[in-house]
């Protein structure tokens, strides 16, 4: 069926799409778990891209594939609400972010600490950046970026170091 | 030729600007 269709394959990145391979990661990892959080971060993805550089050859063609892979999934994904109206993929995408985010802050205040909790801080702070194809965060959005953004930083260099977090 | 080039180049841009405004359904 459409749905199981593989995406088109993206050619290795060019250097300056470096910020962006986070995204098309959290995107891959994404695919099968939640399609529309996919979606949304390649979306982010090829808009920061073009922003970054569309004339370069190389990114060119790189931002066509990412194109492609869109186009695919917005197919695949049909009538979906989250795809057809902002409004909903907005919300799909604040609560998945605010979900994890939770999780990880959970962990973080009953002392738990490791990978899975760190990771969670990390791909929630990337998805209050993939928000902004939405258009400006909130503060409390914002806050929660900037707090999970640096929590995952931090319980990371404490667990490389051997040190317990405060 | 440069200019040729340059012209290739921004075709080429907008039909990216384009499609991306197809897939948000701005156009």
């Amino acid at each position: 069926s459409m749905a199981s269709d593989p995406l088109p394959v993206l050619p290795p990145a060019p250097q300056q799409f470096k910020p962006i391979q986070h995204y098309l990661r959290t995107a891959q990892e994404h695919d099968k778990r939640d399609p529309v959080v996919a979606y949304f971060c390649r979306l982010y993805a090829m808009q920061t891209g073009m922003k970054i550089d569309s004339k370069t050859p190389e990114c060119h063609k790189f931002l066509v594939k990412l194109m492609d892979q869109l186009e695919t999934m917005k197919k695949q994904l049909g009538d979906n609400e989250s795809i057809t109206q902002d409004v909903v993929g907005n919300a799909h995408i604040e609560n998945y972010a605010y979900k994890m985010f939770l999780y990880a802050d959970t962990e973080d205040r009953a002392g738990r600490f490791h990978k899975n909790m760190i990771k969670s801080f990390y791909t929630s702070s990337l998805l209050y950046d993939v928000l902004t194809v939405f258009g400006e965060l909130t503060e409390e959005n914002v806050q929660h970026r900037k707090y999970a953004k640096w929590k995952a930083a931090y319980i990371h260099n404490c667990l490389k170091n051997g040190e317990t977090p405060q | 030729m440069g200019s040729v080039g340059a012209s290739v180049a921004s075709a080429e841009q907008d039909d990216l600007s384009q499609r991306l405004s197809r897939l948000r359904d701005q156009v």
